[in-house]
């Protein structure tokens, strides 16, 4: 038997020297956590849903309860989540109010026949399947709303600079 | 942007990522990270990787497909990961970082951005940073 590995990222930017800090101890706590699944006997899949529902339950973090906002001050998640077993994969776009797309992905890989769902569809798939729906604003910060505030005052220079340091996923 | 990278004790391996998208972006625009191939992928052929970074660049490389393209030819997954980030950054002049993991065991965490946090949990001990060269 082979030792089990897991690692975990929060987002590759210019991460300012404020919430550093924060975002450390949120992906260690993240690997740890999908760590224990491992460790518990649970398949690198289990891990590695556990490890991200921890990320997007930290709001340090833009996805799930960090997430930003689109131009309109509106949240849309996106998701994927592969087998490496079988090359199942499952995932969601422009999803709404939906606190761990990470798990709304494993279950369009394993509960339809298809890859991916996107926008309406996938918030009409959730609902069918009992996923609970999240205000916008549990899923939004205030920092996040301070930041969305003063970056759409400067759309036009940010949209410009599009692919720069500030403005990656 | 958030994601994982596993391989189990069966050697079976697996990947996630999640994503809010970019501050400000067009209603209905998608990037790379629910994209097969691109925001992630995993083979237990090969191994399982999570990407994140500006999406359009990393959607007009396939940066996920494209590491593990490069670990089938015998490339180890840090030079892998480093040689589809230089690629990345020289074709469509894009930044980003990506996690790996074989179904050996062997794992990297790497980026060309100024930071990525990562963690990493192998055999009871756990590493992690935000720096390069860390």
């Amino acid at each position: 038997m082979m030792s089990a590995v897991l690692v975990v990222h929060g987002g590759a930017w210019s991460i300012p020297d404020e919430i550093a800090p924060a975002s450390v101890d949120g992906v260690k706590a993240a690997a740890r956590h999908g760590s224990s699944v491992l460790k518990s006997g649970g398949s690198a899949l289990d891990a590695v849903e556990a490890a991200v529902r921890a990320l997007e339950d930290n709001p340090t973090f833009n996805a799930g309860c960090g997430a930003t906002l689109n131009i309109d001050g509106e949240v849309e998640l996106d998701a994927i989540i592969v087998d490496g077993r079988t090359l199942a994969s499952g995932a969601v776009s422009c999803v709404k109010n939906i606190a761990n797309p990470v798990s709304l992905a494993r279950a369009v890989m394993e509960k339809t026949s298809h890859v991916m769902l996107t926008g309406k569809g996938a918030n009409q798939f959730a609902e069918s399947i009992g996923f609970i729906a999240i205000p916008t604003d549990k899923l939004v910060t205030e920092y996040e709303k301070k930041q969305w505030e003063k970056h759409k005052k400067y759309l036009a220079g940010v949209m410009e600079e599009f692919n720069t340091k500030w403005t990656h996923d | 942007t958030v994601g994982a990278v596993a391989v189990d004790c069966a050697g079976n391996v697996a990947c996630a990522t999640s994503t809010g998208g970019i501050r400000n972006k067009m209603v209905g625009r998608v990037g790379d990270s629910p994209v097969i191939g691109c925001g992630g992928y995993a083979d237990n052929s090969s191994g399982a990787v999570s990407c994140t970074g500006h999406g359009e660049s990393i959607l007009k490389v396939t940066l996920a497909r494209l590491i593990l393209s490069h670990v089938e030819q015998g490339k180890s997954v840090a030079d892998a990961s480093r040689l589809s980030l230089q690629y990345m950054g020289d074709r469509v002049q894009g930044a980003g970082g990506t996690i790996v993991v074989s179904p050996s065991g062997q794992w990297a965490a790497t980026f060309t951005t100024e930071r990525m946090a990562w963690a990493a949990a192998a055999d009871g001990v756990l590493w992690f940073g935000i720096n390069p060269e860390e």
